[in-house]
């Protein structure tokens, strides 16, 4: 564990606070795709399948079993609590997810590290993490305005991707053997896919401004 | 080797 390594877990755990903090206190979602929130709790559980298999650390286990609960409990919010469901953006969140779940799988069962069903399943999360956020850009792109809480869970999301390169690049550099492709380049990948959020995102900070998308 | 292939990240 390197200090980038725990600064992006961290960053995604404050991110998804910062999303349970919007739900929970403004009983809303709007600005926010449910579309994405679906993808990473297939995500997780997807690629933590391991969870019953290898034993890592105490701490690897807390934050899966934090990952997925947290994600599970966001999407069960979207659509069945009685008030939060209500705010659901339904009319903005139209991206084809599923189009995403299936073309990753189908890259899944091309590229992989090992033909097993974990193994293929783990690729497979790697592959849909790095385009989940996609539904998500989409429906900020088309609602045009971003609300504080909202901006900040993906500025968090992002910051968490950009953390995990600067510890591939840490970690490739201090350790012999650390050869990561599918991590890796899907990684650069899905930080790529925040470049322009991020962009707006300074320039709003910046001006002390509202965030702001472009149409 | 058997370090190599397990995933310590999440």
């Amino acid at each position: 564990m390197n200090i980038f390594r725990l600064a992006g877990d961290m960053t995604h755990l404050l991110s998804i606070l910062v999303l349970l903090l919007k739900i929970y206190a403004t009983k809303s979602c709007s600005g926010i795709s449910r579309k994405t929130q679906e993808l990473y709790a297939i995500v997780f559980v997807a690629r933590y399948l391991d969870l019953f298999t290898d034993f890592i650390s105490v701490y690897n286990t807390f934050m899966k079993v934090v990952f997925i609960a947290s994600s599970l409990a966001i999407v069960w919010c979207m659509r069945f609590h009685p008030m939060v469901r209500r705010s659901y953006d339904r009319e903005l969140d139209t991206f084809r997810h599923y189009f995403l779940v299936g073309a990753s799988f189908a890259l899944a069962l091309i590229l992989h590290e090992k033909f097993t069903v974990q193994e293929i399943f783990w690729a497979f999360s790697i592959y849909l993490e790095a385009v989940a956020i996609l539904p998500q850009l989409v429906l900020l792109q088309r609602s045009g305005n971003v609300d504080n809480l909202t901006g900040q869970y993906i500025f968090f999301l992002g910051a968490y991707r950009a953390f995990y390169i600067l510890n591939w690049i840490y970690r490739y550099l201090t350790e012999p053997h650390f050869t990561r492709w599918i991590a890796c380049v899907s990684g650069v990948v899905q930080t790529a896919l925040y470049a322009d959020f991020f962009y707006y995102y300074f320039i709003s900070w910046k001006n002390n401004s509202k965030l702001k998308l472009p149409a | 080797v058997k370090n190599q292939v397990v995933k310590d990240e999440l």
